[in-house]
This record gives structure tokens, C-alpha cells and sequence, in this order.
């Protein structure tokens, strides 16, 4: 839950961010582009597996709110003038999509799936979605990097994003040791500490730059 | 309790 709350709480920072600002300097499209296409793959089973309200209602608002990020940069005006799409330059679809779109069919046809259901798409897409998610955030860091100066709502919305996935890691040690029945899920585990691991830096600048009580820039 | 594995998580 608290996982789940820091990520709920990353969002509308970052909505916040966006609409009381009115503007889109420092962010990255492409990381919610990435975002939305995780949730968009992970999120297939709305139709077919019902968790719990919480879970359904959850993955409905992950979708919403991302779309309504993705507009509000990239059609919204004033937001989307605002962008400034040649500081986003990570080729996101060629080394972060298609390197994961492999992997997750490489994944699945290793550990024994076909492709001849919409169960196995299903299970593929998910596998697809949990590697892209690991590297998301690779996008806004470059952009994070060519600022420099890190504005405080941003800088906030990383650290929760950031703080979302390393509390599920203790979710899974959690879950292991007291929930019989628990399947290991080694691509999972793989991908949140790799996830948890590329925030590391941006963390420890973060942490830093909030003890001091001023301003939060990265070094060179 | 059922077997169960990280797809009820988000």
C-alpha cells in the first residue's frame, strides 16, 4: 500500500506540477509515453481477472492519469509549448521498446509459451511491460541531466516514483516469506531492483540537496 | 492458500 501510494502520489505531483505551472520544463514526454505503454500491456487482464476493487480501480486510474500527462505535453496549450522536445532526445523506441519487446518474446519462448492464444499474448505482454517499466525513467534522467537545475515539484515526483518500486522489493521479501503459495517471479525481481538501482544516484543527490534545505541542482 | 505470483500486484 504504501508503494502504491507513493506512485499514486508521483502522479499528482507531477499533474500538479504540470497544471498549476502551466508549463512542461525538464519533463520528459517520452518516459510517460514509456509509462503509458506499460500500463497499457501489463493492464489486459482488467478484462479478464478480476484481483479486487482496489486492483481494478488502481490500474483504471494508472491509465487515466498517464493519458491525461501524455495530452496535457503534447496537445494542452500553453503546457505543450512549453516542451521543449530538443532537450528529450533518448531514442526511446529504438533502445528501450524493441530491446524489451525481444526480451519478452525471447522470455516467453524460453520458459515454454506459444503465441497461439490470447492467454500466451497476454502473458507475453506482460513480461514485455515489466522490463520497459524498468527503464522508463531513462528518458526523463537525460533530461534530468541536461538541466541540471532540478525545479522542487520535479525533483519530488522522481523521488516518489523512485521510492514506488524499492517498497515493492520489500513487498516481494514480504510476500515470500509469509505468503504459502508464493510463486518467485525472477524476471520481476530482476527488473525492480535494476528499476530501484537507476534512481540511486538521483536519490542520493535528492537526499543531500533536502538536509541542506536549498536548492537541488546535479553535478556536472 | 492458492498459488499465487506477482500479476495481482500493479
Amino acid at each position: 500500500l504504501c508503494g502504491d501510494m507513493c506512485h499514486v502520489f508521483s502522479i499528482i505531483v507531477l499533474l500538479l506540477r504540470l497544471r498549476v505551472a502551466r508549463n512542461a520544463q525538464g519533463i520528459s514526454l517520452r518516459t510517460h509515453e514509456l509509462f503509458l505503454l506499460v500500463f497499457l500491456t501489463r493492464y489486459t487482464d482488467l478484462f479478464t481477472t478480476f484481483y479486487s476493487l482496489y486492483n481494478s480501480v488502481m490500474k483504471v486510474l494508472y491509465i487515466a492519469s498517464t493519458s491525461s500527462i501524455v495530452y496535457a505535453i503534447r496537445l494542452q496549450e500553453p503546457i505543450c509549448s512549453t516542451y521543449d522536445r530538443a532537450q528529450d532526445t533518448f531514442r526511446h523506441w529504438a533502445f528501450a521498446v524493441a530491446p524489451c519487446a525481444v526480451l519478452a518474446l525471447l522470455t516467453h519462448l524460453i520458459s515454454g509459451g506459444s503465441l497461439f492464444s490470447f492467454v500466451d499474448i497476454q502473458e507475453m505482454l506482460w513480461t514485455f511491460s515489466i522490463y520497459l517499466e524498468s527503464i522508463a525513467i531513462l528518458p526523463q534522467l537525460i533530461v534530468l541531466q541536461r538541466f541540471r537545475e532540478v525545479e522542487n515539484l520535479t525533483g519530488n515526483y522522481i523521488f516518489f516514483m523512485g521510492s514506488y518500486r524499492a517498497l515493492y522489493i520489500v513487498n516481494w521479501i514480504f510476500r515470500a516469506y509469509y505468503e504459502p503459495g508464493y510463486r518467485h517471479h525472477y524476471v520481476v525481481y530482476f527488473c525492480g531492483v535494476l528499476q530501484t538501482l537507476l534512481y540511486a544516484d538521483f536519490f542520493y543527490y535528492y537526499l543531500m540537496s533536502k538536509r541542506r534545505g536549498g536548492k537541488f541542482s546535479l553535478p556536472t | 492458500g492458492k498459488d499465487q505470483d506477482a500479476k495481482d500486484e500493479l
